[in-house]
């Protein structure tokens, strides 16, 4: 029996924490809890090398909130008892933060354990214990202990849970041991000075097996190579024809005798039955021996003069049109190929294709094709005409390609719509509280389909058409990517590339954590800017 | 053979009791697939599961430890607790455990 250290750490020792100032609590004095938040802090203070400054910012390392019942994560809470709080081990975004039950009663200072309700300090000083990375303990009495023991006065750190937090983090003593965890710097302004500065562009672009797009004489086909030249690969060439031709028989000027029938040269009816006048049927005059000719327009003889037009004539080929033609909204909404961020990214048919409002681009083996950015529905026309932006776009193993717009998802055979859709998310075992979905792919590591959508991401059967039991699990299994991803998909290089903004990360699939902290721009390498 | 609502109250308590064991990491979620089921092979694995859970709970809580579903333990899960798991073992979407 003892301690349980989760793994994560911090890697720096002065932490900030905040009060969230958008779900606070609804019964208790801020600026008491916040105290009461501190005296919590302060026991792992004084037990290791750890400092806590409070700040006024949801991007604290810890922030705490207070909710009630589901409350966009994974854990929901129940109301009065049973679950009293929960916390995040160190991480980015949500990493290191605590949420409380609101609907508890929660005491700032109770007078003794008889009282009906919950000591605050005693949860929040549990809870910040799982901030710092420590897990449950099944030491009776320990502060990591899972279930409340109420606090007493003159609270002191239990030896279990001091072991835990100095083995982490140090001891509180100035120990040349603990000197390599690091202090992490307090981010001063840049200096005001100009300097020149050369940047070298490690951009790499796709690998291009042909020729680049603006290239005018390519894609081409190959010229043409009469036989093949290369004797040694084709033996029988070159060769004489197989097969040859009888003549074709010319046209003679002239009469002549001819032995069979076949050798007759055609002619047409009326040069073998000439008329003995002139005679005008369908547009066309026959005069002996003239030329005949093909009139413009059909005449008719009842005419007041010769060659009079018909009065159905001239005339179009075509009707004209009855119904007006739709109207296309204005492109005023186009986006900026080289400045924006994607609404959805997907690999469909070897191509890359990515969405933003209501257009999309199309990259091939030769680059962007022109003409793009296109509008969506051009491709996908069953899709709603006021489309304003799609949320997931991804090729299912079966080629089919689904896209997620809100709650609803649309399932495409190549641009047909396919019977029964769109459908709601809720169809697919997804909770129905969910407005729409972040992204989609299906992972080439494990071939399965994963959903991401805010905090918490899903795995999807595409067998059984549902999302796997266990789940929604937390975004933070993900390594080093934030939450609220614009998109997701898997390249061709076999990398997963997850994308935020202008940005992207590279994921390493084996080791489940991205490959670059900084996000690298996208434009650059997707678009080709 | 216990009487129907006895049986039914029994059964509610261990659904129950399922879940909360599941929700902090005594036990996997999921059922056994049905064709297992039919072949009998994984129902006594599947109870062997929950008494296992059920012993640890208790080991962990800190009371008698008996593999039933007793009144201690009954009082044990009622009780106010910490919402995350006490068994973090989990394993990660490329397989491995952590």
């Amino acid at each position: 029996k003892r301690f349980a250290v989760q793994g994560e750490k911090w890697k720096y020792t002065n932490l900030t924490w905040s009060l969230s100032s958008v779900r606070r609590p609804s019964q208790l004095d801020p600026g008491e809890t916040r105290s009461v938040l501190a005296r919590a802090l302060d026991v792992w203070e004084q037990a290791s090398r750890l400092t806590f400054t409070e700040i006024n910012s949801e991007e604290a390392d810890i922030v705490v909130a207070f909710a009630r019942g589901a409350h966009d994560d994974a854990y929901p809470f129940d109301g009065r008892g049973a679950i009293l709080a929960h916390a995040f081990f160190p991480g980015t975004g949500r990493g290191g933060d605590a949420h409380f039950d609101d609907d508890e009663l929660w005491l700032l200072h109770p007078k003794n354990d008889d009282e009906e309700g919950t000591s605050l300090f005693a949860v929040a000083a549990h809870e910040f214990g799982h901030s710092l990375g420590l897990s449950h303990s099944s030491v009776k009495g320990a502060l990591m202990f899972p279930w409340y023991q109420g606090i007493q006065p003159n609270f002191v750190l239990p030896e279990d849970d001091r072991n835990g937090i100095q083995q982490m983090y140090g001891p509180k003593v100035n120990n040349r041991k603990w000197a390599k965890i690091p202090y992490r710097p307090v981010e001063t302004p840049p200096p005001t000075t100009t300097t020149t500065t050369t940047t070298t562009t490690t951009t790499r672009r796709p690998y291009v097996y042909y020729p680049n797009h603006h290239d005018r004489n390519y894609p081409r086909k190959p010229d043409y190579i009469p036989y093949p030249h290369d004797p040694s690969r084709f033996p029988n060439y070159p060769r004489r024809p197989t097969k040859t031709y009888p003549e074709r028989p010319t046209y003679y000027p002239t009469r002549r005798f001819y032995n069979t029938s076949e050798e007759i040269p055609r002619r047409r009816y009326h040069q073998h039955h000439p008329r003995p006048t002139e005679t005008t049927t369908h547009a066309v005059t026959y005069r002996p021996h003239y030329p005949t000719v093909r009139h413009e327009y059909p005449t008719n003889p009842r005419h007041n003069y010769p060659n009079e037009p018909r009065r159905d004539y001239p005339r179009k080929y075509y009707p004209e049109r009855t119904t007006q033609r739709p109207t296309r909204a204005p492109e005023s909404d186009k986006p900026d190929t080289c400045n924006t961020s994607y609404d959805a990214v997907a690999l469909i048919r070897g191509e890359l294709f990515i969405f933003k409002n209501r257009y999309h681009w199309r990259i091939g083996a030769y680059g962007r094709y022109p003409d793009y950015p296109m509008e969506i529905t051009r491709m996908w026309p069953s899709l709603p005409r006021n489309l304003t932006h799609v949320d997931a776009v991804y090729e299912r193993p079966d080629k089919k390609i689904a896209i997620f717009i809100g709650k609803e998802l649309y399932l495409f055979s190549t641009q047909t719509l396919l019977p029964g859709y769109p459908r709601p998310l809720a169809r697919l075992g997804l909770p129905p509280t969910l407005e729409k979905i972040d992204a989609a792919m299906v992972w080439g590591y494990n071939g399965k389909t994963y959903f991401y959508s805010g905090t918490m991401y899903w795995k999807y059967d595409e067998d059984e058409g549902r999302v796997e039991l266990d789940y929604p699990r937390s975004m933070a299994m993900w390594k080093g990517v934030s939450y609220n991803i614009d998109s997701v998909f898997q390249w061709k290089d076999g990398k997963t590339y997850f994308f935020k903004g202008k940005g992207y990360w590279k994921f390493n699939d084996l080791q489940m954590q991205v490959e670059n902290e900084k996000q690298l721009p996208s434009a650059q390498y997707w678009m080709g800017c | 053979a216990p009487t129907g609502h006895r049986a039914m109250r029994h059964i509610h308590h261990e659904k129950s009791a399922r879940g909360y064991l599941e929700r902090f990491g005594y036990l996997s979620k999921g059922r056994p697939e049905m064709a297992n089921l039919l072949m009998g092979n994984s129902v006594q694995s599947y109870e062997d599961d929950f008494r296992i859970a059920i012993k640890t709970l208790q080991e962990f809580g800190g009371i008698a430890v008996t593999g039933e579903l007793d009144e201690a333990t009954k009082k044990l899960m009622k009780q106010k607790r910490c919402g995350r798991p006490d068994r973090e073992e989990w394993e990660s979407e490329n397989g491995h455990r952590k």
